[in-house]
């Protein structure tokens, strides 16, 4: 119901994102 | 009938709560389950670091909204518990899914993963409250007519010490694992990140500088612009 840009690709995700991957 | 702005934002402090207080402010079974199945046990770790954000947050949020709202604060801070908690689940199945892992322990051993979370799931319990809105009149809350105006974002990163870009980083995931955000709620969160991306990620000291370097010392191709003054 909202139009939030997602950005992130399919091979980002949370544990790229805090180096945790 | 149509909803009076009043009566969406009672509507939408409703949904929060019976939500929020049915999943309750302890890790589910699942949860629990992540964390066992990690190579170090964060649990007592999460429970420590929630203790010591909890402390921190009522006495600031009696700070800021007047001592008579300390109770307030100690209610929020639950509802945040119990939103961190569950879009926390959320986040590890999709990475579970994405990654096919089951052992989450360096993120999860992460403390900024963590406090993020637990700032961003405090942002959109001030933000359903009304507490924290952008509508009052600008960047610094301006002077709205409720006395809560005072814990207007980025106020939630300053209390929990918390670099901008690290909560800039957790928003879209945070989005994308709680389908059930209202569309205010959304466009707030939205708000929050065009904030950091054009003012609050430049400020001295941001991690920001430390990622543009290591890409340029990476080599990336292009030239990185100098950040401006």
């Amino acid at each position: 119901s909202h139009d939030y840009h997602f950005g992130l690709e399919e091979h980002e995700g949370i544990s790229e994102l805090f180096d945790c991957d | 009938p149509p909803q009076t702005p009043i009566r969406a934002a009672m509507t939408s402090i409703q949904m929060l709560r019976v939500d929020l207080t049915s999943s309750g402010d302890q890790p589910s079974t699942n949860l629990a389950t992540y964390f066992k199945h990690c190579t170090v046990d964060p649990t007592q770790d999460v429970l420590k670091r929630l203790e010591m954000l909890g402390q921190v947050f009522s006495q600031r949020f009696g700070q800021a909204a007047g001592p008579h709202c300390v109770v307030n604060g100690r209610q929020r801070f639950t509802l945040g518990v119990g939103l961190y908690y569950k879009v926390m689940e959320a986040m590890l199945k999709s990475e579970e899914k994405r990654l096919s892992v089951q052992n989450f322990s360096k993120l999860l051993n992460h403390s900024t993963f963590h406090t993020s979370l637990l700032a961003c799931a405090l942002e959109v319990v001030m933000a359903t409250y009304g507490e924290s809105s952008f509508k009052n009149g600008g960047f610094n809350g301006g002077g709205g007519d409720t006395a809560e105006t005072g814990v207007c974002f980025p106020w939630i990163l300053d209390v929990f010490n918390l670099a901008a870009f690290d909560f800039y980083k957790l928003i879209e995931s945070f989005i994308k694992a709680e389908p059930t955000l209202s569309k205010d709620i959304v466009k707030h969160l939205e708000t929050c990140e065009n904030l950091i991306m054009e003012r609050i990620a430049w400020r001295t000291g941001s991690p920001l500088f430390d990622l543009l370097k290591q890409e340029h010392e990476g080599g990336a191709a292009e030239q990185v612009e100098t950040p401006a003054s």
